[in-house]
């Protein structure tokens, strides 16, 4: 088992994927749910601003492009503690990504 | 500076921790997990005067499990690699879990190291957030077997702005018990400082027709937002409540939009703040059955009655059934399990769980069990930080 490849989360070229990272470790909290769609975001463009925070984090060039570097860092065996805290974790509310009463 | 702190913090030293449950399969006996994660908090006392203790059963500070999948906390682990573990900072319990599923190992370059993951995952328990510098322990990706894991100056000067430099010697002290009161929270900026940082108990609390959601304290009422008071509160009773006292008893919101305000032995009828002509009256005229002063009034989400709450007892009211309160009441509060006695108030919340509130803390109650709910970190737990933004 130690050897075993484990399935990659983020697939190269895959923006989902990519973006399901970044909603995880934090770094879309930033991010009005109630006024952005998550398709607005599914573009290179959309999500380039959250790329190149989560590359400044992890001490890589900042390009803000989904390249195979940054696919390789995001599948990298890590904690599964948030990154950016802006927003505060419930620890035990269905909505993880949202500190607040609801 | 590169660090950061989530902040909160433990108030003591002295901290607990139990292994509550092993991993199930891998090379690690479960003598070799004890050594392993005492070599990881020791990872932390080599800079500061925290001690870590391990207990067998029993509360502690921190709890430590390996667990798979969806394993209730709404985190769940993804199997071999990806997310290896994750922890709760104190404010949130301070308990670490590790993926079950990881080949877990020691001494070894194969599998994954849990000295090294689970000295990172205790940084987390005692109050630090990731770190930004690649060299740091609490850099959150996985480095790998290291023959001792170790803190870099950033991960010293972080853990020393939580707990202070370690002293030559360290006094001995006794164990502390866990309470509430063992986790101290960063004060924020001036602006979102209030009364109720200082004292969060309440007179009463409800949530109004137009949703807007109401604490009263003393001669001030506040108005809550989602996660804090908003702006331009606490204002005084007398200037937009008409009518109404200082210092009320009780409080709620009928299904009919009416906001009912209750002290000593009269009540009060409002349209968001709107008073209703012919108000206050006594309590006997409108409820019936129900004493004066009361505690607390609330509408529980279990089955939309009313419910007044006064010292150890309580009463159920319900408007369309003659009595409106049946004989057999009162009932004690220990039937609700997990609420004591003596509330300062109760509320139906607009997600739709009911609070309970008492001197500063509060416990959300799970319906369906008829008990108070059963959450990480445990209730009661303080109002200050979790609804009014302190």
């Amino acid at each position: 088992p130690s050897n075993a490849m484990p399935i990659p989360h983020v697939k190269e070229n895959s923006l989902t994927s990519a973006m399901m990272y970044l909603m995880k470790y934090g770094y879309m909290d930033d991010m009005d749910h109630h006024h952005h769609r998550s398709e607005n975001l599914l573009s290179q463009d959309g999500l380039k601003k959250y790329i190149m925070e989560f590359q400044a984090f992890a001490g890589m060039n900042v390009t803000g492009e989904l390249d195979s570097d940054t696919v390789k860092m995001m599948n990298m065996p890590r904690c599964g503690v948030k990154d950016k805290l802006g927003m505060k974790m419930d620890a035990d509310s269905h909505q993880v990504h949202h500190h607040s009463r609801s | 500076k590169r660090f950061a702190l989530q902040g909160s913090r433990w108030k003591v030293k002295d901290l607990t921790y139990r292994i509550s449950k092993y991993p199930t399969s891998g090379q690690m006996t479960k003598q070799d997990v004890d050594g392993e994660i005492k070599k990881a908090l020791d990872v932390w006392t080599d800079h500061t005067d925290l001690t870590f203790t391990q207990k067998r059963s029993g509360r502690v500070h921190i709890d430590i499990s390996f667990l798979e999948g969806e394993h209730g906390d709404g985190d769940p682990f993804d199997g071999s690699g990806g997310t290896l573990a994750h922890a709760f900072f104190p404010v949130f319990g301070g308990d670490a879990h590790f993926d079950d599923k990881e080949f877990w190992t020691m001494e070894s370059f194969r599998g994954t190291n849990l000295l090294q993951t689970a000295a990172h995952e205790f940084g987390h328990s005692l109050g630090l957030s990731h770190s930004d510098d690649n060299d740091a322990l609490m850099a959150p990706f996985y480095r790998g077997f290291e023959v001792k894991p170790s803190l870099n100056d950033d991960d010293i000067k972080a853990i020393q702005a939580l707990y202070g430099v370690k002293s030559s010697s360290n006094l001995a002290s006794s164990l502390n018990e866990i309470s509430s009161n063992e986790i101290e929270f960063d004060r924020r900026d001036s602006e979102t400082n209030h009364i109720l940082c200082n004292d969060a108990r309440i007179d009463a609390i409800f949530t109004a027709l137009d949703n807007s959601t109401y604490v009263f304290k003393g001669q001030e009422y506040f108005k809550l937002v989602d996660d804090s008071i908003a702006d331009g509160y606490p204002r005084k009773i007398s200037s937009d409540w008409s009518g109404l006292p200082s210092n009320i008893d009780a409080a709620f919101t009928w299904k009919n939009g009416k906001t009912y305000i209750f002290k000593g032995s009269q009540y009060w009828r409002y349209t968001n703040k709107n008073k209703d002509s012919g108000y206050p009256k006594p309590i006997s005229k409108g409820f019936d059955g129900i004493p004066n002063s009361v505690d607390a009034a609330f509408v529980w989400s279990g089955n939309g009655l009313i419910y007044f709450f006064k010292n150890g007892d309580y009463y159920r009211f319900n408007p369309e059934e003659r009595p409106p309160v049946k004989e057999t009441y009162p009932k004690p509060i220990s039937n609700w399990e997990g609420i004591p006695d003596n509330i300062d108030d109760a509320l139906k919340y607009t997600n739709g769980f009911t609070y309970f509130f008492k001197d500063g803390n509060y416990w959300r109650f799970d319906d369906k069990a008829f008990k108070v709910d059963q959450a990480n970190p445990a209730f009661p737990r303080p109002a200050s930080f979790w609804w009014f933004g302190c």
